[in-house]
């Protein structure tokens, strides 16, 4: 497999928890839904990243909240539940690496935690909406290089409730979460029916070697009135082989000078 | 000269902190806000080889060289800031989110953010009851010259105020209100446009989480005084 990120943004599928009665372990290995569900199965096509409303709004199960009085007619999820806009995720992906590379699985950004599944294999990802998620699937990926990925993401767990009145933030309760408090409904904007629950940031799978870069940190200093200057660059090196990894570090800086004439 | 490599040892198992030594530029092109020059930026591109194996792993950013800094003037009580050394009148507008959906592509984002760089805007604030912008929003904003004020989730109105006052002491688990606001850091502070970080919306987060907030993001005390001096405070060229 090539080194370097691919995003899982096509080919998704969802499906709300309450009309799903397969476990993530049998949605992963024997009883993966339809890649072309039929209108009348629970699953649909999903609009990753996004939110469940987002999903819905796709496949016409909602009217589009924000004509007219449409936001009236979506039920709100204190009135529901949140086992209402509880959703399951589903895509299936293709990775076969080479014996000493290591495969990782990365959410950007899930409103407001998960219960990830591949293969069969279950992973819980904590709560938390603005917090990256990265897990090592090496040693859960099939042999034949055909994934099946089914994420359980559930919503904010103080989603609150909308007083007649309205107001700013609704009840207050989103402000007990780590989450975003508009959704709550604002003197700007109508609540958001499902308080933005969803896998609402990038998905990707990244392919490295026995050593991955993370998190570099780039700064600059001024000397002489900017005329002297020196890049920092401070990162994190993971070996994640059970050797030791001889490396080499290769940073190269280059400008793009006018169309197409590069100085390195 | 602006391409460096280094031989590094990493023991098996085990994650390894490294700092490249800094690299020297002259007169590198500086990035500006919008309407005060141009926005220069430079690809940054860093790779790491294994021995045996070839290439292991690659990151790349567009990085600018600027130098942002703000300070509240004692006279007015108001935050100048400076780009550059230059003292910038801030233009800005007021950011909540892009959709109510989160349907936030790069393309919604560069019209967006080109629309506000149009409308002559230098700086947009982030709301705290909003999001923390995403790698692409920052990515259209280093190229338009839109500086951010990035706000951390606490809200006057949700946290600490009202009648009863609610969430007196913001949210429930401050334990994580950190661990996201320093995961945040790291996904967006290679940004040339970021230029702030603010604790909340007309609110001063919980005393514990702002003290945190403080001490992660204090400058790094080899950045301090980034001027040598020879005791007569000329600096040494």
């Amino acid at each position: 497999a090539a080194v370097g990120k691919r995003v899982l943004d096509t080919g998704w599928l969802a499906a709300r928890s309450t009309e799903v009665s397969l476990t993530g372990e049998k949605l992963t290995t024997t009883d993966p839904p339809a890649a072309d569900p039929d209108p009348t199965a629970p699953w649909m096509h999903a609009a990753v990243p996004g939110t469940v409303l987002g999903t819905l709004l796709k496949n016409k199960l909602i009217p589009d909240p924000f004509y007219g009085l449409n936001n009236e007619s979506i039920i709100d999820i204190a009135k529901s539940g949140r086992e209402h806009y509880t959703f399951w995720f589903f895509t299936t992906f293709h990775c076969a690496p080479a014996g000493h590379q290591h495969v990782s699985l990365n959410f950007r950004g899930i409103n407001y935690s998960a219960e990830v599944y591949l293969n069969g294999h279950k992973e819980v990802l904590p709560k938390g909406m603005f917090r990256r998620h990265t897990l090592d699937i090496t040693d859960v990926l099939h042999p034949d290089g055909k994934n099946l990925l089914a994420v359980l993401v559930h919503p904010p767990d103080h989603p609150g409730a909308i007083p007649p009145q309205g107001g700013q933030g609704g009840d207050h309760e989103i402000g007990k979460d780590v989450a975003t408090q508009y959704v709550e409904g604002w003197d700007w904007i109508c609540p958001i029916r499902d308080r933005n629950t969803g896998i609402w940031d990038e998905v990707s799978i990244s392919v490295t070697g026995p050593v991955k870069i993370t998190d570099p940190y780039l700064v600059s200093t001024f000397y002489d009135d900017f005329k002297r200057s020196y890049l920092h660059c401070t990162l994190q090196l993971e070996n994640t082989s059970s050797w030791l990894s001889d490396c080499t570090l290769k940073i190269q800086v280059s400008a793009e000078i006018e169309g197409n004439i590069c100085l390195v | 000269e602006h391409l460096q490599s280094y031989e590094i040892s990493v023991p098996p198992d085990s994650v390894l902190e490294y700092t490249i030594p800094p690299l020297f530029f002259y007169k590198p092109n500086l990035w500006w806000p919008n309407g005060m020059g141009t926005q220069s930026l430079y690809n940054v591109e860093i790779s790491v080889d294994v021995n045996g194996f070839g290439e292991s792993d690659s990151w790349s950013h567009y990085f600018g060289f600027r130098k942002i800094e703000s300070t509240i003037d004692d006279s007015t009580g108001g935050r100048i800031f400076k780009v550059n050394g230059e003292p910038v009148f801030i233009r800005g507008g007021n950011w909540i989110l892009s959709d109510g959906l989160l349907r936030l592509t790069r393309k919604r984002y560069m019209t967006d953010i080109k629309f506000h760089a149009d409308m002559n805007f230098n700086m947009l604030r982030c709301w705290g009851g909003g999001l923390a912008e995403r790698p692409d929003f920052y990515h259209f904003c280093d190229l338009y010259g839109l500086m951010v004020w990035q706000e951390f989730w606490i809200t006057g109105d949700v946290d600490g105020r009202g009648i009863p006052i609610s969430n007196p002491n913001g949210p429930l688990d401050h334990d994580l209100f950190l661990l996201c606001a320093r995961d945040t850091v790291k996904l967006l502070r290679n940004h040339a446009s970021l230029a702030l970080w603010v604790g909340g919306n007309e609110q001063v987060p919980p005393i514990d989480i702002n003290k945190a907030l403080k001490n992660d993001l204090k400058l790094h005390p080899m950045f301090e005084s980034n001027h040598t001096t020879n005791g007569s405070g000329k600096y040494l060229s």
